[in-house]
């Protein structure tokens, strides 16, 4: 194998089974859907592609499909995640 | 006597309550923010 694998096209996958997942049990607020989409397309590429994220997603998954009454717990963590790695990062305060 | 197990199966979990409550404030603040 290469020296860096590249988990850019897992990743997709991941997300894509996870937001699947999401899209079934969060059906009394569909924004939540576009919101964790949104923040997948703000964050670094480099990032998408990263070891790092298929450790969360392949953990949310799971946990997701064992434990659904906390499905938000989950995708919460995601989306803070991906927050801190996003490319435009908001500054909260600057003197 | 039968062990009661810890199955808090319920949709009021208290954990994911909090969690949606903070998504939910988290999105609408984004898309006011927009």
């Amino acid at each position: 194998g290469g020296s860096k694998k590249c988990y850019q096209l897992e990743n997709e996958k991941l997300f894509e089974e996870f937001l699947d997942l999401c899209k079934k049990q969060t059906g009394e607020h569909p924004e939540v859907v576009p919101f964790l989409f949104n923040r997948r397309q703000r964050a670094r590429p480099t990032f998408l592609a990263s070891a790092e994220l298929r450790n969360v997603l392949s953990r949310v998954l799971s946990r997701a499909q064992t434990r659904p009454t906390k499905l938000y717990v989950y995708i919460n963590e995601l989306c803070t995640v991906l927050k801190a790695h996003s490319i435009k990062r908001k500054v909260p305060l600057t003197p | 006597g039968p062990v009661t197990l810890d199955d808090d199966e319920d949709e009021d979990d208290p954990e994911n309550r909090i969690a949606k409550k903070m998504l939910l404030e988290e999105i609408q603040a984004n898309i006011t923010s927009d």
